[in-house]
């Protein structure tokens, strides 16, 4: 085997991916499984583990296009050249391109399949160069291999394990849990972790992801939570911005995260009391800041909570039952937030905009409504 | 006299041309010039080689229907080899 200059290889062993487009030689589920496939070679024998996104911009972006496609080096038609991929690194490093003009098909010999020639190139994401060992799956010519019992050559594990070490999964053999599928912004029946403005933009939070949405931006862009903030939770129960602009609150379970920029704020994570909840609450449903009352809004099952932050103490008179304030609600709020002088709750699968002042009700929306779907 | 007939393979210059694209592309076959070149020793001979000892085959330096055989097959885009860091 051999590596690029320097052992180049990633710092983090959470990794993305994500296909831009399609080659029409096979479906998009069975592109879909081969480069997944593909991907889980290396995972099975090392610590990486292959996140998939579905927008944005992921550390393994991969792509199908014929001759000039945007690099510096051109494909050459049908035959020859198959594929290429950049060595681990920013911007286009770790990248995969695949030469459109080739076929290639799942399993069959007429044509490439798509999971060997995958395989390789993501070889070459990692860190790995090419091999000499012509049994290996990192020799440059490529050979026909059944991709249902294949299974990667020593000379191949033996190079990616010199860049990130073994796998700790002791049976890598015996099927782990498989990560939770990535969320999808445009599924209707997706219920939303939380959701909050962060400087302008909204954010939307989902298992382990969340979508910023800037005004001017058509598509929101995914990336993992833990991309942006390290230190932060995730599946996370609630999310606000306080009236410091750029200081996010995030909650889990009994605590607390506040984040200015990437970084943690000192003394975090806090408990729930210093929020001025009772010991008793447990969790929160959703939170948000109004901005013209200074006060933070807490919803917990069918109630919510009336924080002051100025005074630092919960008002009087509250908790209040949701219906008290706020019609139509169907059961408890799962997100929300205040952008434009609107307020937004979301419940199950939808989202209902209200005046807060006054308690009405506007309009009732899908759950990806700002998530241009 | 029994006349023995050589099979010589043809190498064209088409193939010669392919070769130097191949060794550019994958071995980084450059318009070298310098020692090996005062010695006599051409650039694309030494990437010949190169690229023999890479793939394992007789190491002559010159181009043959072994070596073109491997240059066509289907392969990684990738450079081999050194250059590839």
């Amino acid at each position: 085997f051999s590596t690029f200059e320097n052992n180049l290889k990633w710092q983090k062993n959470s990794l993305t991916y994500r296909i831009e487009n399609y080659t029409p030689d096979m479906s998009m589920s069975e592109v879909d499984d081969s480069i997944e496939k593909a991907l889980q070679v290396w995972a099975k024998v090392t610590p990486l583990r292959f996140t998939r996104l579905y927008s944005g911009t992921a550390d393994i972006m991969i792509s199908f296009g014929g001759r000039a496609h945007g690099d510096h080096y051109p494909f050459d038609g049908p035959g020859s050249t198959l594929a290429h991929a950049f060595s681990p690194g920013p911007g286009i490093g770790g990248d995969a391109h695949f030469d459109e003009d080739e076929t290639f098909t799942l399993r069959s010999r007429k044509g490439f399949v798509l999971f060997m020639v995958a395989a390789h190139e993501f070889g070459h994401s990692l860190g790995l160069s090419h091999s000499d060992d012509r049994s290996a799956l990192m020799y440059p010519v490529y050979t026909y291999k059944n991709p249902d019992t294949f299974v990667l050559p020593q000379d191949d594990v033996k190079g990616i394990q010199s860049l990130y070490g073994p796998n700790p999964v002791k049976n890598p053999f015996v099927a782990e849990p498989q990560p939770p599928p990535t969320p999808d912004a445009c599924d209707s029946t997706i219920v939303l972790d939380a959701v909050t403005t962060l400087q302008g933009e909204m954010l939307f939070f989902k298992d382990s992801f969340f979508w910023r949405s800037t005004p001017s931006s058509r598509t929101p862009q995914q990336s993992l939570i833990t991309n942006l903030w390290p230190k932060a939770p995730v599946s996370i129960d609630a999310a606000y911005e306080s009236q410091q602009p750029g200081k996010i609150f995030l909650f889990k379970r009994q605590h607390v995260w506040a984040f200015t920029g990437s970084d943690l704020v000192p003394g975090y994570p806090k408990s729930l009391t210093s929020v001025g909840l009772p010991r008793g609450v447990k969790n929160i449903d959703a939170a948000l800041y109004d901005v013209d009352s200074g006060k933070t809004l807490f919803f917990v099952g069918n109630s919510y909570f009336s924080y002051d932050d100025a005074r630092k103490t919960m008002d009087n008179g509250f908790p209040k039952r949701l219906d008290q304030t706020f019609s139509g609600l169907p059961g408890k709020v799962t997100a929300a937030f205040q952008y434009r002088g609107f307020t937004y709750l979301y419940s199950g699968p939808h989202m209902f905009e209200y005046n807060l002042k006054t308690g009405r009700l506007y309009r009732v929306l899908r759950n990806n409504y700002f998530l241009h779907c | 006299a029994v006349v023995y007939c050589m099979p010589v393979s043809e190498v064209t210059a088409q193939d010669e041309s392919f070769a130097e694209t191949y060794l550019k592309k994958f071995f980084n076959l450059t318009e070298e010039s310098g020692p090996s070149v005062r010695r006599g020793i051409s650039p694309v001979s030494k990437k010949l080689s190169e690229m023999q000892k890479f793939f394992g085959l007789q190491i002559t330096g010159t181009l043959d229907s072994d070596t073109l055989a491997v240059m066509k097959k289907p392969r990684c885009g990738v450079p081999d080899g050194t250059v590839a860091r």
